[in-house]
């Protein structure tokens, strides 16, 4: 008895029990398991105090620990679910739901809206665009003209913005995104559908079959 | 005309959003 839980027994801050976490997302008490062992990993990786630290997740995305990139700052704050600037695991598995081959196509693009409203207005506004189109040129070491990035933006907006008035609104977005599906593909992880493959957890939960 | 990029197409191609990285070990 004692001796199976002796070493779960210190949960790290923000630990939610599998189950409740099964119930409210699209994965199964064995995903939610397996994906502790990942969680376990990434959160003990510099810090090892249980908590996502900026640094530990930069490390665990790039291989470097101070890599700056908008979007894995973005993606960082979304899953901050408690705002106070770890990703804890509920947070973690929560978020990282919405990336599941099985979630609803409505949530993913939900979730691409607020990942792209960088500034939380409720709109994806032009400068937004501009802004994370210049960080992906400079990610990519990409030389592009003012003139060249001004008219993708433009190009982008006149498809996107039916109305016309200089922002994406959520309404807006959903068409956009419905009618281009291929925008959504990084809202897919493939990987999490054989997470218990690639992180097997050994631990024996007896509370699930309960 | 050559047609211009989306510009959330190129967003979606950034390293930043790639999260399949965090499964590799």
């Amino acid at each position: 008895m004692g001796c199976v839980s002796s070493k779960e027994s210190k949960r790290p801050p923000g630990y939610v029990d599998p189950n409740i976490l099964a119930k409210e997302t699209t994965f199964s008490v064995n995903e939610v398991e397996a994906l502790y062992e990942l969680y376990k990993k990434i959160s003990y990786s510099i810090f090892k105090d249980g908590l996502i630290h900026k640094e530990e997740f930069q490390l665990a995305l790039f291989r470097n620990s101070n890599k700056k990139n908008l979007f894995a700052d973005r993606i960082f704050d979304l899953f901050d679910l408690k705002r106070n600037g770890v990703i804890d695991f509920e947070g973690f598995v929560r978020s990282l739901s919405i990336f599941h081959p099985d979630t609803p196509m409505a949530e993913k693009i939900a979730f691409a809206f607020r990942l792209y409203d960088l500034r939380g207005t409720g709109f994806i506004e032009r400068e937004e665009l501009k802004e994370m189109v210049l960080a992906i040129l400079n990610e990519s070491e990409l030389l592009l003209s003012d003139d060249a990035v001004e008219q993708i933006v433009d190009q982008t907006f006149k498809q996107a913005d039916m109305n016309d008035d200089g922002k994406i609104d959520p309404n807006e977005w959903k068409v956009f995104a419905s009618k281009n599906p291929a925008l959504l593909k990084n809202m897919t992880l493939p990987y999490l559908k054989d997470i218990t493959m690639a992180f097997p957890s050994f631990v024996l939960n007896s509370g699930a079959s309960d | 005309r050559p047609s211009v990029m989306n510009a959330f197409e190129l967003i979606s191609t950034s390293q930043g959003l790639n999260l399949g990285t965090l499964f590799e070990k």
